[in-house]
């Protein structure tokens, strides 16, 4: 870990902090909550405090800004740089400043709170379905007065729980008329405007009146995001519109088409080419709380560390369960000690447990083995995916799911009940087109299964490939008998009846298959498509090589 | 990722991410998170000749100190990060 040269700290254990103002992607009880279990990360290891002030000067003033925010480091619109922070002392000291041309989530996608309906503020659940059909973000479907929509469990048909999500139809935040909802069309400088605009602003944010004439009235707030919004370029807050037409090609999804950075965008109305309105699509989004932990350590006297897993490495990861590393505790320790005293310890219930409720000493005692999930949407990252029979096998840990030809998902199977001479651990699998033999591969050996039989194990330098090649990621079938076979960024193409490597191979993957992510874990082909893997997400690429959809492996291929 | 095949690259009107080459990227890096001191070594001369800032930034990050501008390193650059300069003048 490193300090701030002089040790800059807090001479004062009781620190307050204020939220100055709110980003238009997360509604404001999801950010305080974000910012307060920031905050409890570091005052969970030290003798620290933290009180939210509602007004007035606090020690970490809180704010969220788009480029030239105010201070002599302006930001620099989607990605890149996040956050900043300032180290302890007076005035913009100790600040911290979020860049809001980023898309703040909890890490994993849109967290959308609902408000009316029938869920009392729980989260939207995606995908949901309704009337059959499944969805990923909020919608007006099923409704007539315009206002999005989504479930708060897996399946509205079934359960009926629902909540609205934001838009500006329903409240606004900020501004000057208690969040009271926009009113369309509003007058603003002698002009009708029918949504929301970023006119009249240079800080980028967009705004609406709340009452029908705002050079009356002058009464405003600013509108939250929807979740369907484009972010950064000229069309910000504003939805994808499908299909859209772009160099003449027309698009019914995102693309990273006419990028050269792979970020993925859409054109806001029907025709870029025409129109020119355009923006990123949502994704995964930057965890708020992950970031913040991250700025509040500066905030408290903590320079970047060198230690790749401490929470103060200058670089983004998101991560699930996110522990503190001992590092940062060092840190932190070393500004303002330990922590003192008992910790507070949860409410214990008054009445009596029924004996069933009651644990029993071995679940108090003893650890309980973790059991792998058996259940395929539970899992991040699949050791092989592969289509065997024209259908979709999903590999994990011994276990294999099939999405059958109806487009059901079935399983968990034992591998090792159909192949049992292949380990439990896989990093790839083919099945080869014109004998309908099955290739696994796991470290450098593969087996062969023809029906039943099997040959192998043998290692998969006899094949041709480096002695010193640790892994087949993944395989894509090139016609009859050639399948091409990928590992880091490079992949060698093999002649399988004459069962070695063609001459000319390695070839690099991001000179022949540009636009997919060049370290995918997992290279398959799929309904004719190649499919290229990265966490949990898919790259397709038809046959012309243009990568046409980015989607979910669990959503869309496993149908969760 | 890698770059798109035969791909025609548009301007996108209001877009705050610039086209950089990879050495336009780097200088910037360098600049911003305080590897070169602007005051003192402007030019990308100045620290390619001695490689000091890529070996800094290199350690920094954990990655391989080879002191040029490899794929590791371009690949650690394009990162999210925190603004929040690593090394101060």
């Amino acid at each position: 870990y490193q300090t701030f040269e002089g040790d800059l700290k807090w001479d004062h254990t009781d620190v307050t902090y204020r939220i100055l103002n709110y980003s238009p992607d997360m509604e404001a009880p999801l950010t305080d909550d974000a910012f307060a279990r920031a905050f409890k990360v570091w005052s969970d290891v030290t003798p620290l405090t933290f009180r939210r002030l509602y007004d007035g000067t606090a020690d970490i003033m809180i704010s969220f800004g788009k480029a030239d925010h105010g201070d002599p480091y302006p930001f620099d619109g989607k990605d890149g740089l996040l956050a900043h922070a300032y180290p302890p002392g007076k005035g913009i000291q100790g600040d911290a400043h979020f860049d809001d041309d980023e898309y703040w989530t909890l890490g994993k996608g849109p967290a959308i709170q609902t408000r009316y309906g029938n869920a009392e503020g729980a989260i939207c659940h995606f995908p949901f379905e309704f009337e059959g059909q499944s969805y990923s973000s909020c919608t007006t479907d099923g409704r007539t007065d315009g206002l999005s929509w989504c479930a708060t469990t897996a399946n509205y048909d079934q359960d009926k729980k629902f909540g609205f999500c934001p838009s500006e139809l329903l409240f606004t935040f900020g501004g000057n008329d208690n969040d009271a909802p926009c009113v369309f069309p509003f007058v603003f400088d002698g002009e009708k405007y029918e949504s929301c605009t970023t006119d009249g602003r240079t800080d980028g944010y967009r705004w609406c009146a709340t009452t029908a004439n705002f050079d009356t009235d002058k009464k405003y707030g600013f509108c939250p995001n929807r979740d369907t919004a484009v972010t950064g370029g000229n069309a910000e807050g504003e939805p994808c519109k499908f299909p859209f037409t772009f160099l003449e090609k027309t698009y019914t999804s995102c693309t990273s088409e006419g990028r050269g950075d792979g970020k993925l965008w859409c054109a806001t109305t029907s025709n870029y080419d025409k129109d020119k309105k355009w923006g990123f699509c949502a994704d995964r989004g930057y965890s708020l709380f992950l970031v913040a932990a991250h700025e509040f350590g500066h905030a408290l006297g903590l320079d970047h560390s060198k230690v790749q897993d401490a929470l103060m490495y200058p670089m983004y990861k998101y991560i699930e369960d996110f522990p503190l590393d001992k590092d940062d505790i060092q840190g932190i320790q070393y500004l303002y000690g330990p922590k003192t005293g008992p910790n507070p310890t949860p409410p214990k219930p008054t009445t009596t447990p029924s004996s069933h409720t009651i644990p029993t000493p071995s679940e108090t005692t003893t650890t309980t083995p973790v059991i792998p999930s058996k259940d395929a949407c539970e899992i991040n990252e699949f050791d092989s995916i592969t289509e065997i029979g024209k259908e979709l096998h999903f590999f994990k840990d011994g276990h294999y799911w099939k999405m059958s030809k109806a487009g059901k998902r079935i399983g968990p199977f034992l591998m090792s009940e159909k192949w049992p001479a292949v380990p439990a651990v896989i990093n790839t699998v083919f099945e080869d087109q014109l004998t309908k033999k099955l290739y696994f591969f796991a470290g450098k050996q593969f087996w062969v299964y023809t029906g039943k039989e099997v040959l192998g194990p043998r290692k998969i330098e006899k094949l041709g490939l480096p002695s010193n090649l640790e892994k087949v990621e993944g395989a894509l079938q090139r016609g009859i008998g050639k399948v091409l076979l990928f590992s880091g960024e490079q992949f060698w193409r093999l002649d399988v009846k004459a069962q070695m490597i063609d001459t000319g191979y390695p070839r690099e993957t991001d000179l022949v298959f540009g636009g997919v992510p060049n370290d995918s874990h997992d290279v398959f082909l799929y309904k004719g498509f190649f499919h290229f893997c990265r966490q949990g997400f898919y790259w397709r690429m038809n046959s012309k090589k243009q990568v046409d959809r980015v989607g979910y492996v669990k959503h869309d291929l496993l149908k969760c | 990722w890698s770059v798109p095949l035969k791909s025609v690259f548009v301007t996108f009107p209001g877009d705050a991410i610039k086209n950089m080459t990879d050495v336009e990227l780097a200088d910037e890096y360098l600049k911003r998170y305080g590897y070169i001191d602007v005051l003192k070594k402007s030019t990308l001369q100045g620290f390619f000749s001695s490689s000091d800032a890529l070996k800094n930034l290199q350690s920094n990050l954990g990655l391989e100190e080879t002191g040029k501008l490899d794929a590791a390193t371009i690949d650690a650059m394009k990162k999210p990060r925190c603004g929040v300069p690593d090394v101060r003048n």
